[in-house]
């Protein structure tokens, strides 16, 4: 029904410049409609915009700029409406260190009410997960498991199993 | 409601059957290129209802089958479980924990189970109604695709929108 | 013939002039997301000769003009030159090294020049013939776009095998 | 012309295979024709078996290992026609640590007879690296290059301008 986008739309427009602003450190992000006469139908612009730039549109951003605006509004839809679990693969290939570190911190709060499961190659985002699982193919061509426990104190990862 | 577990057989390069246990919070998962970390979402995907192949990386949904190496033959059947948490029985079934099955076969036979018992893939849908379970455009993130949302035109982006509201 | 420099101002982002010298062998360029990286691939295939905003991430060609900040003012004009070595005669023109300039204007003028010489682009385009310069589709190879000729259908790859034949 | 176009279409066949063996130590490699009827038109077809698997389609492959095939073409058509400069934007990106090492053994041989700019955020990849440049925005939404010189025998960059 209208009521209930519009009212949905209001608060994802609401979370998604709060998010952007965290991850950003600054700017300004938002969503709009593209025709406000017709709510059932309207197409949906973002805009984006990183602090101190005035991108035209959403396309000139970087690589790394348009991940970070995608996790904001992956994050802003969640708010309203969470998943028991939410499985990312490798969302952190296109981002720098320091960006990769802000992207972390916000999953933290995040899986407090969420599992995330996220695969990933990056050093930083292995050591802030809970439990480690291994995928090897010792034998070519077959996938086998094998889990790791984080050590937090050595910062190293110990082979469980 | 959360996940508990889910098991892999058959599925793709898991040609062995495969259990991975999910605790709360962050669970990352590790390997080389190719390993097989991909084919873990993929079977997520499908589990929970997937209907078209080429949302996961195939052709023919039997092309998820498990088809052989220079060592080892193909298999003839593929079967991926995932299960969920119901203590506070969210899902419409009255065990404390709710397995969904799916498995199929060579000739392109597919079979749907909820605790072992046989049902229709529709009966899963309505089974994982309202719970954010299952809609998968913002609950499994592909690789390669995180950006998706801004190249996509904006008439078509709606979807995402739509599922949350 | 090799590659010596090139120089931006005023395009995407780089307002200040910035000269870039290119050694033989191994050149790395670093830094966090959003600096200008791909911007500077960017205008190697400007000043080449890119025909299409959309082929550079812009909408209309005069979006590469540095557009301006909360402190800076826009720009009126982008110039990119690009300086290769010539010693060895390989292009047609009886200099030692051989500077090609693309300029674009507000409202869409463009100018070309070669060693500060007003030409057309297709006198730049002509210059590059048979060299392997210019034909930018496998000497550029743009940010997330390295594996778009196994997405590509069958019919649409000649066109890399055209241009190396 | 039909003649240039098949002798082109063979040696690239050939040094995608080879090239494609030597970045995954072992499988094989090849491109096909999809209408050998009709060689000025026919479409082409790329076939890639990492060692040890049998994928019925390209698609099935991994991120990492369809970037690793998209290389062995690119370079495999480079020693037929070599272009004297490359520039290549975060083709690392998906390559986990082992085959980034194995692509860039090979860039080096490559890099004797082309210039490569490479676009990177990975340390092994700015290791082999002879010069470096690091862009920065100190001044929100302007770039400005700094130019530094790898001091390789300490395995550090040291900046020179
Ligand atoms: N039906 C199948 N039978 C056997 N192997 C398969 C099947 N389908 C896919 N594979 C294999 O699975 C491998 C891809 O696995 P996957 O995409 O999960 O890798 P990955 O661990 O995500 O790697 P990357 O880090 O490169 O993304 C491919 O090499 C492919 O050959
Ligand atoms: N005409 C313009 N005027 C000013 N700034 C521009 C213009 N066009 C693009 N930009 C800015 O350039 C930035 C993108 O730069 P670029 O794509 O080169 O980043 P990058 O260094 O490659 O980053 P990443 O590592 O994330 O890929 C954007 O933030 C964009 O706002
Ligand atoms: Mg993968
Ligand atoms: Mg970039």
């Amino acid at each position: 029904s209208i009521e209930i986008f519009t009212e949905t739309f209001h608060i994802i427009r609401k979370n998604f410049s709060e998010i952007f602003k965290k991850l950003f450190q600054g700017g300004d992000a938002s969503i709009e409609l593209t025709d406000e006469e017709n709510i059932l139908e309207s197409g949906i612009e973002i805009i984006a915009m990183p602090p101190g730039k005035k991108p035209k549109n959403i396309n000139i951003l970087s690589g790394g700029e348009r991940t970070l605006t995608a996790i904001a509004l992956l994050f802003a839809t969640y708010m309203v409406r969470p998943s028991p679990f939410c499985f990312l693969d490798e969302i952190d290939a296109a981002l720098d260190e320091e960006n990769i570190g802000r992207f972390l911190r916000m999953l933290e709060q995040f899986a407090k009410s969420t599992q995330f499961i996220i695969i990933t190659h990056n050093k930083k985002t292995i050591s802030i997960a809970e439990s480690i699982y291994g995928i090897t193919m010792e034998e070519p061509g077959v996938s086998k498991i094998v889990s790791y426990r984080m050590e937090k104190s050595e910062g190293k990862a110990v082979l469980t199993s | 409601m959360h996940l508990k577990s889910f098991e892999l057989f058959g599925f793709k390069s898991f040609a062995d059957k495969t259990q991975i246990m999910i605790e709360p919070g962050i669970t990352a998962i590790i390997g080389p290129n190719g390993c097989g970390k991909s084919n873990i979402v993929d079977s997520v995907k499908w589990v929970l209802g997937e209907k078209q192949a080429k949302n996961i990386r195939g052709e023919k949904m039997e092309d998820i089958i498990f088809n052989g190496t220079d060592q080892r033959k193909p298999l003839s059947v593929a079967e991926v479980s995932i299960t969920i948490d119901n203590s506070n029985k969210i899902l419409d079934i009255d065990t404390e924990a709710v397995k969904v099955s799916r498995r199929i076969f060579r000739d392109g036979e597919s079979e749907y189970l909820i605790n072992k018992s046989p049902v229709r893939l529709k009966d899963i849908e309505k089974l994982f109604m309202d719970t954010g379970i299952g809609k998968t455009s913002y609950s499994v993130m592909e690789q390669g695709k995180i950006d998706m949302i801004l190249s996509t035109r904006a008439e078509d982006r709606r979807y995402l929108f739509e599922e949350a509201a």
